[in-house]
């Protein structure tokens, strides 16, 4: 990975202080590489390598003992800016139910985290109510009420095909029988759909959730950035769920959409059973993308 | 996809960003460009145009052909694996409905025994679609349920099989166990191989695909992939690398959720969507 190649660069120059144009250069096509290698899209490659170049040419960098080192530091501290700085909490609704909707491109692990979410505050003492609205998939909400079942959370059975009314059903019936977090799982579906994409902000409207989350698959490539500007700017987003960590892909993708929307990252997934959750660090996240 | 007329290395900064960000990756995109560099200088082009035509051509080459189903024995027997989420399920679905177009006989397995309704979502598929599925008990073995699925097809005499099998990260040993141990009750089953084992892939996959197909490729003899979800804004610029890694056929390509929406593998369209 990266920190390999860093090492082995470093190693070159052992000794030398001052770093020349030549080494910066080829240091900097290296970062783009490795960024490029881990599914950073191309625009926040551009940028980071910009950025990381300009600090390059302060005293900062230029007067210390080991130059490369020392941007090899910087690079790894912008990503765990760009990446949240630190763990991102959750919303709570000033007065119960709290509501969360999940959504995001087909099979990112939107129904299975739904699941994960309700497994793991009701270990902290919370009430969840699993809401199936993705009416459409052969099983969907069969799938989520197996979940609900298997977790030991409440679950409310989609009565009709009318998603406005299915979610007022909800939020009355959350009300009623005291559930104070209400996760609604959503049908997946391409940001470049204009009708499920208006689907899916009417279902935000009538939910008006404390939490749009965005869940998304870390095996995701360069179509990160597009999903992430369409979804944030089409649909509003509070939050992302990066799926899939317990794969070997590095997750860049990530990184683009913090950069591109600005919103945290509050859960990542780490696996298919309900247990396979846990919170987001950016630090931890930064070193896996540099590889 | 040129902003530029004139033919000269700036033209490569312009295809450069085209392949990445359509996942192609950094190996791949060199070395096509390492190609059209040479030609540039050598001013064998006379328009942007003819560079592009150029590339595609290059990019045809690195791709498979057209490959056709395995599907001459009696009953063919395909296998569909692939880390989870990437449309299996559904893709069985698809094939089965092409099939049935024609006048073929398929035969369900929802050998995925451990998903929560990973049955039940296939056998609503095939009630859809009037064809038969085994449908087991939730947690039975997979390799159990992909034998007794193909005895169940030959003693009712339909003429092909579709094995549908959990989904699997290929960074688990122990699930590459469990689908080579599905893999030898197939061929247990008929007394040959199989005649299809599929990889479903992702098309919004970026380098991970790559990693996927390499390690499940060791685990079972792949015999092709089917790449899914390509009605999106993903170009699946990944099947390049694998292609130029692996040469897998790529037998068909995922354009939607509806049991219609699956296209046979087309290089030239997909070179030119990559660059479009
Ligand atoms: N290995 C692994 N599998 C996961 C993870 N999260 C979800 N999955 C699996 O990914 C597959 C897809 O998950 P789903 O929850 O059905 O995804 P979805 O987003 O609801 O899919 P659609 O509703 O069709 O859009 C299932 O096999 C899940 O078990 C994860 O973090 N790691
Ligand atoms: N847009 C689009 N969606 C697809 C395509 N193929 C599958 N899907 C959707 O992707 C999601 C996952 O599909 P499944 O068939 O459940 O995937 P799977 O590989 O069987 O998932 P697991 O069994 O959980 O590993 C579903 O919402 C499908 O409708 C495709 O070509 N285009
Ligand atoms: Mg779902
Ligand atoms: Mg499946």
């Amino acid at each position: 990975g990266l920190t390999d190649r860093l090492s082995e660069l470093l190693g070159r120059f052992r000794g030398k202080g001052r770093i020349s144009q030549e080494e910066l250069d080829n240091w900097l096509r290296d970062v783009r590489r490795a960024l490029l290698e881990a599914d950073v899209s191309l625009s926040v490659c551009r940028h980071l390598v910009s950025q990381i170049g300009e600090r390059a040419r302060t005293p900062d960098v230029l007067e210390h003992p080991a130059p490369l080192r020392r941007l090899s530091q910087i690079l790894y501290e912008e990503l765990v800016r760009i990446l949240g700085e630190k763990v991102s909490p959750v919303t709570w609704a000033p007065r119960p139910p709290t509501i969360w909707l999940l959504m995001g491109l087909q099979g990112s692990g939107k129904t299975t985290t739904a699941g994960k979410l309700a497994s793991l505050y009701k270990k902290q003492g919370r009430k969840p109510l699993l809401v199936p609205a993705d009416l459409k998939r052969p099983a969907a909400s069969e799938q989520l009420r197996q979940i609900a079942e298997q977790v030991g959370v409440a679950f409310f059975p989609p009565d009709s095909q009318d998603l406005s009314r299915l979610c007022q059903r909800a939020l009355r019936d959350a009300q009623d029988q005291g559930w104070d977090l209400v996760i609604v799982d959503s049908a997946g579906r391409m940001h470049s759909d204009e009708a499920l994409m208006e689907e899916l902000a009417q279902l935000k409207r009538l939910l008006q959730p404390h939490e749009s989350l965005l869940v998304l698959d870390a095996t995701t490539g360069q179509d990160a950035v597009r999903l992430a500007e369409s979804f944030d700017s089409r649909i509003g987003l509070t939050g992302v769920i990066l799926t899939k960590l317990d794969s070997d892909a590095r997750g860049g993708a990530v990184l683009s959409v913090t950069f591109v929307t600005g919103k945290p990252v509050k859960f990542i997934g780490t696996g298919e059973h309900l247990q396979d959750i846990d919170l987001f660090h950016p630090d931890r996240m930064a070193a896996r993308i540099l590889g | 996809i040129f902003r530029s007329e004139k033919v000269d290395e700036s033209v490569l900064d312009e295809l450069e960003e085209a392949l990445l960000a359509a996942d192609a990756g950094l190996s791949v995109t060199d070395r096509l460009l390492e190609g059209i560099r040479e030609g540039i200088r050598k001013k064998r082009f006379r328009s942007s145009k003819e560079v592009q035509d150029a590339l595609i051509n290059q990019i045809v080459e690195i791709l498979p052909p057209a490959a056709p189903f395995k599907d001459q024995s009696v009953p063919s027997v395909w296998l569909f694996l692939g880390i989870n989420g990437t449309g299996k399920t559904t893709t069985i679905a698809k094939i089965a409905r092409w099939l049935q177009k024609r006048r073929k006989k398929p035969y369900l397995v929802a050998a995925d025994t451990f998903r929560a309704a990973g049955i039940e979502q296939l056998k609503i598929w095939g009630d859809r679609l009037g064809a038969p599925v085994l449908c087991p008990q939730r947690g039975s073995d997979p390799a159990a349920v992909a034998f007794d699925g193909i005895q169940a097809a030959k003693a009712q005499g339909y003429d092909f099989v579709l094995i549908d099998t959990a989904g699997r990260m290929h960074t688990s040993h122990n699930l590459l166990q469990e689908m080579a141990k599905i893999y030898r009750s197939t061929q247990k089953a008929l007394g040959r191989e199989p005649d299809e084992i599929l990889l479903i892939l992702d098309g919004t996959a970026g380098q991970n695909g790559l990693s996927q197909v390499r390690r499940f490729h060791s685990v079972v003899p792949l015999t092709g992939l089917i790449v899914t979800k390509l009605d999106g804004t993903a170009k699946g610029g990944i099947v390049l690398a694998i292609a130029a890694e692996l040469g897998l056929p790529i037998k068909a390509v995922g354009v939607g959720e509806g049991v219609d929406d699956l296209e046979p593998f087309d290089p030239q369209a997909f070179a030119r969507s990559l660059l479009g």
